[in-house]
């Protein structure tokens, strides 16, 4: 009889078995490199289709990714994309499939691959990306999503932090729902830390006689570093600097904000809720030296208040009571309520009632393209940037997947403000809180970077609008070595109410010493991070450029930038064959939103390097000398000397 | 502490210590009319040595009235606090803040030096020492030079020497310790007897520091300044002198 008709539960063999699966992570200063392994048998006696789906973040680089299949080796290359296409098309691996697709997941997305496997055959996977971690609400947040979709009989986590300037702190969230508690093992010293998470088979089990694995879900590893100096830290290495600028213990610049909200049709139901219950918070959230007003918007444009009011309890009380009475309905008139919105800070300004020390916000939250007014999104753009003053930052929430994300990421980047997309779901709320809680406190106005010696080239953006606490600006360039000893920087900045210059120095040879020493520390961590921003940089001014000679002489920089560093971008594929290169396969970006450096805060400008401004260089105290020349001595009491005087 | 007063017409340093305790607070500068005062407070050196516990400058306190700016300087941060408004810098950092009128500006683990209105300017020295030392502890030196700029009534224990006294420094001689030389020193109405001594300028040599010869005034500068130290205490760092 057939094993199983006796009515015992046949367990269900599984048909492949996954032997290893490794992920190994390495942050350098902020600058992660990822590497995840994995390996399977099919034991069946069938052919079997084996998955390899990896959920890496987005934003990040892919950088590598091999494939052995039963002795067979398929290595990547990056190609520029109409070449990567062409070769692809030549010689289409039978069976094998490889992708980058657009994920569900929160600013993620999905590296797919799919092989057909013989009975007995064994293949293993290895995709390595790199990412840049970004400082949110006072720490780094690295996710690693694991998903290995069976049990493994091996299963390990490493995470390497090496951070030059001292960890301040560094804890591992449970996000498994308490399955794993006690599993993950930390292991951290004054700059440097070791995350490892290699759970049992036992221990992977969903429970104890289950066969599917729990391993599902994000390992976090969330940490902040010390700062000494409000300069930021400035790490120079192999030719390329770092300069990581994150000033605390200032006073918040006081800010004029106007909530501009979309309350159309298609708003209705669980994004309108989740958007109140997050107005309500972060108009509590408001400090009394702030002013604000609310834009609501369908096909009309209505405000709660004509013009800009002080944060008092009272008027933040009805202007919560007024959010809460909006029924969503009808179209979407982005264009006048930007406009509206713009039309209030401007008066306010002109009749000199905004702090001249303050800074001035603009949060639209929407969740679909314009269906009234001006239709036009270049049009839009336009009449936006003509009416908004200098002095104002534009930032839009995009709320769900039918909201034109390049758009509002455009209208944002040209006004000195950023985009950000928003799931429309259950976490609406917290993330719009989240969101705000990253520009609730500016503490910086007009800040600029120089680094005045000649020798220093190729700075990524170095001139920004503000500085919001919690967060922390990234400024990287190229430098001769063989001409600097050290490298010099002088930030200028505007804080509440003071003029700031900020020096700091770096020696050459202040990271040697400490990179030779640690295998896990990434050398080439300076030069994959100015890369990182310089090629995020320009994808985004790739977007905003006015002509298409423009566009074109960037598109030319990004692509040889790509291949030089040989890094997945938009502008070009992942080429992966087998040696004798008659099976390849593909491997595109997804047509994403690459808005610069998914999750900085930050789209600056590029200005050219001053020096320190006059003021700063006020002559220092003139060293007055108390006749230092030796007095004459009144007796020469031989040898002729001075004697001390008690209490010396 | 120790106090050297440089008096450009006799060309003379004078120079006196004040013994006090640890948490006094002393005003240095006081001059209601113009809105500036200048206070230290004193700290102890970890242990006293033969008995004594050395006092030094902990934490300087600037006020300057006109801008509403009050400056903390202690041997860790910098505190600047205009109205509600603070800001914090450390001696890690080297900057330069502008107030409008008055100009903070730090270098790093060396000296900040405020400036009001490009005129009146007062610098303050870190002296750091080994941490693990048995008995030195951080403190903190400050050098205003000769200006012009106070008012008539400035006062307070380097304030009142702004309008320089005259002195006469007469009939040297050698002192009871004959290593120690002596003079008589005519001064506000005392003759008071003063020792050739020497004290140290560390603007320039913040570790060895420079010598400067002075006459040394006895019993914490009685007769030099006016009334007797104990009159300098003030309760807060940023009070101005309250005169007889």
């Amino acid at each position: 009889s057939l094993p199983g008709e006796s009515g015992e539960e046949r367990e269900d063999v599984d048909q492949v078995t996954l032997y290893s699966y490794k992920v190994q992570s390495t942050i350098t200063s902020r600058m992660a490199n990822t590497i995840i392994q994995s390996k399977l048998v099919n034991n069946s006696p069938q052919p079997q289709n084996v998955v390899f789906d990896v959920e890496i973040p987005k934003g990040a680089f892919i950088s590598n990714f091999s494939m052995t299949i039963d002795g067979t080796t398929f290595t990547s290359s990056i190609k520029e994309k109409t070449v990567g296409r062409a070769l692809y098309s030549q010689a289409r691996a039978k069976g094998k499939t490889a992708g980058l697709v657009r994920s569900k997941a929160l600013d993620m997305e999905n590296f797919q691959t799919e092989v057909n496997v013989l009975p007995g055959a064994k293949v293993q996977f290895e995709l390595h990306y790199q990412e840049v971690k970004w400082r949110k609400l006072g720490s780094y947040e690295h996710r690693l999503h694991l998903k290995p979709g069976r049990l493994a009989k091996h299963l390990e986590v490493d995470v390497w932090i090496i951070e030059p300037q001292g960890l301040r702190f560094l804890h591992v969230p449970d996000t498994f729902e308490g399955h794993f508690d006690g599993v993950p093992v930390v292991l951290k010293g004054p700059q440097k830390a070791h995350v490892s998470f290699k759970p049992t088979v036992a221990q992977q089990r969903k429970c104890s006689n289950c066969s599917e694995t729990a391993v599902d879900g994000q390992l976090v590893v969330m940490y902040d570093v010390n700062r000494e100096e409000k300069a930021g830290e400035l790490e120079v290495f192999n030719g390329y600097f770092v300069h990581f600028f994150a000033p605390d213990n200032l006073e918040p610049i006081p800010k004029n904000i106007l909530f501009v909200i979309d309350v159309s049709g298609s708003m209705w139901g669980v994004k309108m809720k989740q958007t109140v219950e997050a107005m309500k918070t972060i108009l509590d959230d408001l400090r009394a030296e702030d002013h604000f007003s609310v834009v609501d918007f369908n096909h009309n444009i209505r405000t709660w208040r004509n013009d800009l009011v002080s944060a008092t309890k009272t008027q933040i009380a009805d202007a919560k009571r007024y959010i809460e009475k909006i029924q969503p309905n009808g179209g979407t008139n982005i264009n006048e309520a930007l406009l509206r919105a713009i039309f209030i800070l401007n008066e306010a300004n002109n009749m000199g009632l905004l702090d001249p020390n303050s800074v001035s916000l603009i949060i639209l939250v929407s969740d679909g393209d314009p269906t009234v007014g001006e239709l036009k999104l270049s049009k839009i753009q336009k009449n936006v940037k003509q009416n908004i003053q200098d002095n104002v930052s534009l930032f839009s929430l995009g709320i769900g997947f039918d909201v034109d994300y390049d758009f509002l990421k455009r209208l944002s980047n040209e006004n000195r403000g950023i985009a950000q997309r928003i799931y429309g779901n259950q976490d609406t709320s917290s993330q719009l809180k989240k969101f705000y809680n990253q520009v609730s406190t500016p503490l910086l106005r007009n800040v600029q970077f120089n680094y005045p010696h000649t020798s220093v080239t190729d700075v990524t953006q170095n001139s920004f609008h503000n500085y919001f606490g919690g967060s922390e600006i990234v400024v990287a360039g190229k430098f001769d070595p063989d001409k600097l000893k050290q490298i010099q920087s002088i930030i200028t900045a505007t804080s509440a109410n003071t003029e700031l210059v900020l020096e700091t120095l770096a020696q050459m040879d202040d990271l040697e010493e400490f990179l030779s020493k640690d295998k896990h520390a990434d050398p080439d961590f300076t030069e994959k991070l100015w890369a990182y921003l310089t090629i995020n940089q320009l994808l985004a001014e790739r977007s905003l450029a006015p002509t298409a000679a423009t566009k074109r002489r960037i598109t030319k920089t990004i692509l040889q930038m790509s291949l030089e560093h040989h890094i997945v971008t938009p502008l070009t594929s992942m080429v992966i064959e087998n040696d004798a290169g008659d099976e390849r396969m593909l491997a595109d970006s997804p047509p994403q939103d690459h808005s610069c450096c998914a999750g900085a805060l930050y789209y600056g400008e590029k200005v050219p390097s001053n020096g320190i401004p006059s003021w700063a260089n006020a002559a220092p105290t003139p060293v007055v000398p108390m006749r230092l020349a030796g007095a004459p001595v009144l007796e020469s009491t031989p040898p002729p000397h001075v004697m001390r005087v008690e209490n010396d | 502490p120790h106090f050297i007063i440089y008096l450009p017409k006799s060309q003379e340093n004078i120079c006196f210590n004040i013994d006090s305790e640890p948490g006094k607070i002393l005003n240095l500068v006081s001059d209601p009319e113009s809105g500036v005062s200048v206070n230290g407070q004193l700290i102890g050196a970890k242990k006293p040595q033969k008995g004594k516990l050395h006092t030094y400058f902990g934490t300087l306190g600037f006020y300057i009235r006109s801008e509403d700016t009050k400056i903390e300087i202690t041997t860790e941060t910098i505190t600047l606090s205009r109205g509600s408004h603070t800001s914090i810098l450390s001696w890690f950092d080297t900057a330069h803040v502008a107030y409008q009128r008055v100009l903070v500006s730090v270098k790093k683990e060396k000296t900040v030096t405020v400036t009001l209105n490009k005129e009146l300017s007062f610098s303050v020295l870190l002296h750091r020492v080994w941490k693990k030392h048995p008995i030195n502890v951080d403190f903190l030196g400050i050098y205003i030079p000769p200006t012009s700029k106070f008012s008539p009534n400035a006062h307070g224990l380097i304030g009142q020497f702004m309008h320089e006294p005259s002195v006469r420094i007469f009939n040297g001689r050698p002192g009871r310790d004959p290593k120690k030389p002596e003079a008589s020193m005519e001064v506000k109405g005392h003759t008071l007897t003063v020792t050739r001594g020497l004290q140290k300028d560390y603007r320039t040599d913040i570790v060895f520091g420079t010598d400067v010869p002075c006459w040394f005034v006895h019993n914490s500068g009685k007769g030099f300044i006016d009334g007797h130290y104990k009159d300098y205490f003030v309760p807060h760092l940023y009070s101005f002198l309250k005169r007889p």
